[in-house]
Formats: C-alpha cells, sequence, structure tokens
C-alpha cells in the first residue's frame, strides 16, 4: 500500500519529470491508483498534465511549511486513476525557509503518512539538485528511480547522487534501495550512448532498467498539449516503452 | 575590463555548461584573458575543460566560505588564455553554510573585485537552480547570458528567471541587463523546435542572439575528452557556431 518512489538524479534536464508523468499515466492504465507530487519549483510535471498552476491558491509548498493536508491539494489529471499534488514557484523558497525548522528533512514523508492508505503508488518528481527538497523525497521515499541520459556529463553526477542516498541511509536509517537506474534520450545510432549505457551497465549492472526510453520528439510535443504519451500518441515508440517500463517497474517493487 | 557574465537558466540541461566551456574558449581564441568559474557542484566545467577535481584541495567553495582568494585557485586548461576556477562537491554545502551569512549573495562579487583587473571577461557557469549560488552569480555579473532549449518545458521557466532577476535589480540596486537569449540544441528539422523559437523571439525580440547552437554530437562527445569544440573538432558545425557567438558576443558587450 502507498509505495513511494523518488524520481531523482541532480543533472539537469535527464528526463526525470518526462519520466515521473509517463510512468505514473502508465501504472495508472493498470487499475492501479496513482499520486504524483510535484517537487519542483518549475512545475512541469504540474504543467505537462494540464493542471493550472497560476490560479492555484495553495501547491505542495504549503503542506511543507504550514499544516495543510496533501489531500486539500489533490488535483484531477487527464489520466484516469492519476492525481497530481501541485507545485508552485513558490516552492523555491522553501529551502530557505526549511533550513531552521527541527524536522526540516521529514516534512513530506510526516505528511504523506496520512494519505499512504489511498493509493497504490506514490511518485516524487524531484528538482535537480541535492537540496532539502530533494533529501525530504529522499527521506520519505521507500525506494529510488535514477533516470539518466547516455552523456558523458550525467557519468559525472552518480557518485555525488549515490553519497547522498548513503548519507539517508545513515542519518535517518532509512534503507532507500535504488529500485533501477532509467536510460533515457536513448539514441542507439550514437557511439556516445552505446559508450555510456555499457558504462552504466558495468558499474549498476542488474539495477539498469532492462527498458529503455528512446530519444523521440513526440515525448517533447506531449507536454505542450497537457498529456501523458499514452493519451497524446499511443501507439508512438516512446509510449510503448513507458508502458513496458510499468510492467518492469511493477515486477521488481514487488520483489524490493 | 573585467566584465563579468553569468550563464544562468535554472531549467536542467539546455547548455549552461557547455556554453559556458565553449563561449570562454571562442573568447580565448581572440587573443582575450578569460577566467571561468565553476559554480555548479556537479563540476561539469572542470571535468569538461580536462582539469582533475578529485587531487585538488580547494576550490571556488573555499573562496565562498572562507578567505581563501580566487587568484590562489586558478587553474590552466587546454586553451591558452583560459583560465578555469574550479567546483568540487562541497559546494553542495555552501547553499546552506552561507545561509545566515550577512553578505551571503555578495561573496562571490567580493571576491571578484579582487582579481577584475587580470582579465577581459569573466563567465560565470551556474547550476540549475535559483539558489544562493546562483544569486552570487547574478549579484556578480554585469549581464546575464540565458542558454534555452527550444523545448516546451524551457519555455515555463522564464518567468521565474526574469522575476529573480529583476529581484536583483531592485534589492541590489544593481543594473542586471540581458546580454542575449541563446537557442542551444536547435534542431530545425522538428516543427517543435521552429514553434518555440519564434514564441522565443517574439517575447524577447532582439536580445535573442542571431547565432544559433545546432544539436551536434560533437559537443557531447567534446567533455568527454577534457577538451573544448574548438580543439576536439573545429571544422565542426559546433565549432563554427560558437566562433560566431564569440563574435556576436563581443559586439553585444560593446554596446551595452
Ligand atoms: N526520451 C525523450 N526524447 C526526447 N525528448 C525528451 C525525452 N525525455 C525528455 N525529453 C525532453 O527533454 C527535456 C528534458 O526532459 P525533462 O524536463 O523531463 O528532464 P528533467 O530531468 O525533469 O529536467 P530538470 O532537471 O530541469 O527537472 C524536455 O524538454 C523533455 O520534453
Ligand atoms: N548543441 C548541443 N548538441 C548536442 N548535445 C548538447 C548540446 N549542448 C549540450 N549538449 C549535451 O546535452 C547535455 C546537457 O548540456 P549541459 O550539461 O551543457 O547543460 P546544463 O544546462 O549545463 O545542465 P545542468 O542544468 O545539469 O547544469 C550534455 O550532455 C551536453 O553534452
Ligand atoms: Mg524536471
Ligand atoms: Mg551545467
Amino acid at each position: 500500500m502507498g509505495k513511494v518512489i523518488a524520481v531523482a538524479n541532480q543533472k539537469g534536464g535527464v528526463g526525470k519529470t518526462t519520466t515521473a508523468i509517463n510512468l505514473a499515466a502508465s501504472l495508472a492504465a493498470n487499475e492501479l491508483r496513482i499520486l504524483l507530487i510535484d517537487l519542483d519549483p518549475q512545475g512541469n510535471a504540474t504543467t505537462g498534465l494540464g493542471v493550472d498552476k497560476l490560479g492555484r491558491e495553495q501547491s505542495i509548498y504549503d503542506a511543507l511549511i504550514s499544516d495543510v493536508s496533501l489531500e486539500s491539494l489533490a488535483q484531477r489529471t487527464p489520466c484516469e486513476g492519476l492525481i497530481l499534488i501541485p507545485s508552485d514557484r513558490n516552492l523555491v523558497a522553501a529551502n530557505l525557509e526549511l533550513v531552521d525548522a527541527p524536522d526540516r528533512e521529514s516534512r513530506l514523508r510526516q505528511k504523506i503518512a496520512s494519505i499512504h492508505g489511498s493509493y497504490d503508488y506514490i511518485l516524487i518528481d524531484c528538482p535537480p539538485a541535492l537540496d532539502l527538497l530533494t533529501l525530504n523525497a529522499l527521506v520519505a521515499a521507500d525506494a529510488i528511480l535514477i533516470p539518466i541520459q547516455c552523456e558523458f556529463f550525467a557519468l559525472e553526477g552518480i557518485s555525488q547522487l549515490l553519497d547522498t542516498i548513503a548519507r539517508v541511509r545513515d542519518s535517518f536509517s532509512h534503507d532507500l534501495p535504488i529500485l533501477g537506474v532509467l536510460l533515457t534520450m536513448y539514441d542507439d545510432r550514437t557511439n556516445l550512448t552505446r559508450q555510456v549505457a555499457d558504462d552504466l551497465r558495468d558499474f549498476f549492472q542488474k539495477q539498469v532498467f532492462e527498458t529503455v526510453i528512446p530519444r523521440s520528439i513526440r515525448l517533447a510535443e506531449a507536454p505542450s498539449h497537457g498529456l501523458p504519451i499514452l493519451l497524446y500518441d499511443p501507439r508512438s515508440k516512446a509510449a510503448e516503452a513507458y508502458i513496458r517500463l510499468a510492467k518492469e517497474f511493477l515486477t521488481r517493487e514487488r520483489v524490493l
């Protein structure tokens, strides 16, 4: 019940939001009750699901900083079975405002505790930083899913991310296994992609998902229509990839 | 003398580091003395120029947090005339450690004041966040260069970035003009790229650089050799684009 998965990688632009939206939508298509929490001040997961940011009074920021409940923030999305907790630009301030709070890293975990039972899975889309927002996601998470582009700079950030995970395990005596490493924007025509993918498979071994997400312009177009790929272009290679990923996710999750 | 340019955009993976490295190298090739400061804890600009991160005792972190001077951190790079101030993973902690410091946003500006005279231009590669590190860069900068991918999510972050720039102007009575908006990873075969580019040109008008950086695998390969594109593949379209950008940069900068 209510397994929490953080979608995180401090390297920017590696496909965190695209994966959070499309995996959440594909899981919901499997008759599962899914919650997606947008923890990025940019609010890309919110807009990518067609949910309005501007007219909103409250967002995940208010749940972190005050006693607003997650239930009260829940928004429907174009996908049946997928609920979103939206973000907004106030979230930028949370990193500074939480610094002196006694339980600054566990605010999100406390809030999620009250809604665990209503969902099968809770996904958290993280910002591109190892900041207090991402730490809140890691402390709240039962496992972490790491999207990675097959490019040189993407390799660099891995050791910092693994260090942060190790720190969360030690300071919060919190297991936080890696559910999987997902290769995104995969372009098998280039040597660079194949070389980096080989390095990643050597390093992470079985933790690398079999499913690979191909580079596909349809994925980049879908958010401008406020739709996940499953609804925007269900027969595309990208939609098939995320449907396969959802199946592999469920298999891996059950043996964690 | 010593004009400071922040290369910033909180959206991740838009080509900030690639632009900072290759513009710096192209300017250095014009017989100018260039300093590149790596202000991102990921340290991609440091590795992308072949400078070792691990063996290092001190980095930009020490200059921000203690009385270490920038001069003492200067590292040679493969490019004649281009000096780097390296980053390292300690920089992640700077955001929290600077919070209570009285002059927390102007640390970098103070440090740069002592080396202004030794360089023609000082470029700062920013992390993908509107955090204290990026604020330090904006307060220290004479102008900002904004790399943008022509994709839907890239449009979203613009208003937050412009708000932050406006806040810096007000609170620090610091005129921070936009030197230019650079379209990166431009793929003119897709409608999405052309549509987003049109939107950006409508919005930013003349602030958009004429020079556009094409999507090119050679650019993504170059950092794994620790070289800017100018040295890795000087006859590539990408190298030509950054050489053109350097010329346009100099023209724009002179009329600021
Ligand atoms: N497989 C793919 N093929 C093509 N484009 C993609 C793919 N996945 C993501 N994109 C596009 O690449 C860009 C970066 O992806 P996305 O925003 O999901 O990454 P992110 O890691 O969430 O970025 P940030 O670090 O800013 O949060 C977006 O414009 C997105 O539409
Ligand atoms: N014009 C281009 N064509 C192809 N690949 C590019 C281009 N520019 C950058 N890249 C690659 O895209 C990825 C993202 O670029 P880069 O790391 O420079 O962006 P960034 O904005 O600095 O990211 P971050 O937000 O993590 O700091 C890198 O792997 C880089 O090699
Ligand atoms: Mg994102
Ligand atoms: Mg970068």
